[in-house]
């Protein structure tokens, strides 16, 4: 009796094989690429790894990553390789995905791609840095407030094009010290900083030019009477993104992003972002 | 391997094919 669908079973693959580590990098990169928010995720580890025949030729790798945040925004153009992994005291962000990677003519080709990404739980956070601020919602009144804050700073200060927030990608409320620390993602505008009295009326340049901002903001204490704000901000060259989708938890929310009380739509790209792509082409869910 | 039937040869260490090795850190 011949065995049903003969070969089309597949074969295990170690998971530290160099092939299936190409294939990983490949994976890592088409998701790196394809982000639009939140933050590049690295490789930490390959999982499982299960390689299928396909007809006529070729192979599909079948397998389950698991990655870790990087401190770059997905808007930054450094490689990936250049970023530093999220340390467990600033909160980390692990993601968990399942990718199908064709191998065809020893090239390989991501065909699908689904993440979840979801922080290290508080209590490991507590373990290893106990006065460290775990991440806050992003629609925390105190996180809307001081990105506001930090940005209008910015915009004050600076002599160039005016800057929107496209997202706020991360945050955290240090209760002890009156201190929120925020992290955004901005777009230069057609209207100059210093001449704006208007923010509705002005409009993304047609070249896209994004930024990164890191701000922090004080509130007023009892000793203390004055609120503070401090931000720097990093403005990326013009850049031609790839049409994007997005890489979502469990919750509906972007790697690096706390899960939100509200139900945002999921992987709807922020204002001023490219939509999907909508047609034929390896499906990034 | 070769060895004398009567002296026990110890088990080689068993490889896990997967998961595979951690590069940064587990959380």
């Amino acid at each position: 009796v011949s065995p049903p669908n003969p070969g089309l079973g597949y074969r295990a693959l170690n998971c530290d094989d160099p092939e299936s580590e190409q294939a990983a990098l490949v994976a890592m990169d088409y998701l790196n690429k394809n982000l639009f928010r939140g933050y590049k995720h690295t490789l930490n580890q390959i999982d499982k790894v299960k390689v299928w025949s396909r007809r006529p030729t070729g192979e599909v790798f079948e397998m389950e990553i698991d990655t870790l945040e990087t401190t770059c925004h997905a808007l930054d153009p450094t490689p990936v390789a250049n970023c530093s992994v999220r340390s467990l005291g600033e909160h980390a962000v692990e993601g968990d995905c399942d990718f199908r990677v064709l191998k065809l003519d020893g090239q390989f080709t991501v065909l699908f791609a689904k993440c979840d990404s979801s922080p290290d739980s508080a209590e490991d956070l507590r373990k290893v840095c106990p006065d460290c601020p775990p991440l806050a919602q992003l629609n925390n009144t105190k996180v809307v407030h001081a990105v506001e804050a930090a940005l209008t700073a910015f915009n004050t200060q600076t002599n160039g094009s005016y800057f929107q927030l496209v997202e706020v990608s991360r945050a955290q409320i240090a209760y002890r010290t009156r201190m929120t620390y925020v992290e955004f993602a901005i777009a230069a505008t057609d209207c100059v900083a210093k001449e704006v009295t208007d923010p509705a009326k002005c409009n993304l340049l047609a070249e896209k030019q994004y930024g990164f901002c890191k701000g922090s903001f004080t509130e007023k204490g009892p000793v203390n009477g004055n609120e503070k704000v401090a931000v720097t901000c990093t403005v990326f060259p013009t850049q031609q993104l790839p049409v994007a989708a997005g890489v979502d938890d469990k919750e509906g929310n972007t790697a690096g992003e706390e899960p939100q009380p509200d139900n945002s739509p999921v992987a709807t790209p922020p204002a001023n972002l490219p939509e999907a792509p909508v047609g034929s082409g390896p499906l990034l869910v | 391997n070769v060895a004398q039937p009567s002296v026990a040869v110890a088990p080689g260490p068993v490889v896990q094919p997967c998961p595979g090795r951690i590069r940064h850190f587990k959380i």
